[in-house]
């Protein structure tokens, strides 16, 4: 543990808490992407099987339990109880494009061909790109609310402080995970573009336009 | 190996 992977999971646990409590306190999910918020669901799943096999420290259990309860309170909140302020119209991202390639490439590139490091691995090549439905979205419509824009920031400052993480690792541990550095790469492009607007735009205007 | 994950990140 150094102070850039756990700032980059209390900026993850923020991102995530803050998308739950907008929704929960404005009692509407307009401008959330649903997809995206499923996808997230389905890599927390996948990633965190492990939670039945072995344990690792108290830390990472309750961050995982945590990070699976959340991403499926979110999709709930989305899906059920305030389904009907779900802009599924704009929400038109066509899921399958990402995670049957992810899927393939999990199968094809991993570190042991086996179910669990093949699901982990396709949980971390899913992370890298789950967030595109809620990009679109937001491209689509050209506008988003100031602390959607907040949500957005802390999921991509996350998988940021992990590289600072990943390259201190390398140094001081001699460790290294290749499929975990490319995807955490990935992602991390993916929110460079928004970053930018973040930056320049998103902290004087509102609502924020694209 | 070295370049196998640990599981402990998250």
């Amino acid at each position: 543990m150094n102070v850039f992977r756990l700032t980059g999971d209390l900026s993850h646990l923020a991102a995530i808490i803050i998308l739950l409590l907008k929704i929960w306190k404005s009692r509407s999910c307009a401008g959330i992407s649903g997809k995206s918020q499923i996808l997230f669901a389905i890599v927390f799943t996948t990633r965190y099987l492990d939670l039945l096999t072995s344990f690792i420290s108290l830390y990472n259990t309750c961050m995982k339990v945590i990070y699976i309860g959340c991403a499926y309170a979110t999709v709930y909140l989305i899906y059920a109880k305030f389904r009907a302020t779900y802009d599924g119209n704009h929400d038109s991202f066509r899921v399958e494009f990402l995670v049957v390639p992810v899927g393939g490439l999990s199968v094809l590139i991993n570190h042991d061909f086996s179910p669990l490091e093949i699901l982990w691995t396709f949980s971390i090549y899913l992370e890298s790109v789950a967030i595109l439905p809620q990009l679109f979205m937001i491209s689509k419509t050209g506008e988003a609310e100031t602390i959607t824009t907040h949500y957005l920031f802390c999921l991509g400052l996350y998988r940021a402080l992990y590289l600072f993480n990943w390259i201190w690792r390398f140094y001081f541990e001699g460790f290294f995970d290749m499929i975990a550095i490319v995807a955490g790469v990935v992602q991390t492009v993916l929110y460079c573009d928004f970053f930018y607007l973040y930056v320049t735009k998103g902290w004087f205007s509102r609502p924020y336009r694209l | 190996s070295d370049s196998q994950n640990d599981k402990d990140e998250l």
